[in-house]
């Protein structure tokens, strides 16, 4: 399919089977194609892919084949920023940093791995005021749920079936923690963390003896020295 | 268009290795 006939099989309101099918096909288009045709399909298209997640997200009956279309799209979302063109559109686009905070479901581990994985590379992707960008959806989509706003991270951690959820989400905390040039700031945030319940888990981490899980949880203590030596 | 894409895969491989942190602190 062209990017325009993407436009218009979303426009069209597919859902359910056909439009597991339509999205995977777009996902290897954006894998496959030029930055162009992602230019092309962007223009309409990223609002559309957002007007589908939101729909979704929306949905208080989630049936299985809903939670498969919002996993798709979000491996659409992170095949459309794997380029400057599609990175900057979704930066500059509150929307999608929201849909992506709600994407956050500790339900889900596998659309959760991605989409943390998604919000840690827009962490240090270096655009200005990026926290605060990021902050503000994260917070919006935790009053939703009436929970603290950095549970459902947290919760992921303690999916001890669900390693590579467990090491993203150490990705992330390292990659927020990390963020702020102010030391309180820092500081602030990691306390946070650890009062959220990341203080508990963390020797059961450490016990798993995994590398990925292992390189995330020095990275989390050495930040942690090196504040304190500075505070 | 060669060096336009792969971001996110070069940001989610600097996180995965811990590089970004280190890049960081520099």
């Amino acid at each position: 399919l062209s990017s325009q006939e993407y436009v218009h099989e979303l426009r069209s309101g597919i859902t359910e089977e056909k439009l597991l099918n339509c999205l995977e096909s777009l996902r290897v288009s954006l894998t496959s194609n030029p930055v162009s045709w992602v230019n092309n399909f962007g223009h309409e298209g990223l609002g559309l892919l957002l007007d589908v997640l939101e729909k979704l997200l929306d949905k208080k009956q989630q049936e299985s084949i809903d939670k498969k279309n919002q996993h798709k799209l979000i491996q659409c979302l992170k095949a459309f920023m794997n380029n400057k063109y599609g990175l900057q559109r979704i930066l500059g686009d509150d929307r999608s940093l929201l849909l992506l905070a709600r994407a956050v479901d500790p339900k889900q581990p596998n659309m959760m791995t991605e989409t943390v994985k998604i919000l840690s590379a827009i962490c240090i992707v270096g655009e200005e005021n990026i926290l605060e960008k990021l902050l503000g959806p994260i917070t919006t989509a935790a009053e939703r749920n009436n929970t603290e706003r950095f549970s459902p991270i947290v919760e992921g951690l303690e999916n001890h079936e669900a390693l590579q959820l467990q090491v993203a989400c150490m990705q992330f905390i390292n990659a927020l923690v990390t963020s702020p040039e102010d030391l309180d700031f820092r500081i602030h945030l990691r306390n946070e963390f650890l009062r959220s319940g990341l203080k508990k888990i963390l020797p059961d981490l450490k016990e798993k003896e995994n590398e990925e899980l292992d390189i995330q949880l020095k990275v989390f203590d050495e930040n942690k020295e090196e504040d304190l030596i500075e505070l | 268009e060669g060096d336009e894409t792969g971001v996110m895969d070069n940001l989610l491989e600097a996180l995965q290795s811990g590089a970004a942190f280190r890049d960081r602190r520099k």
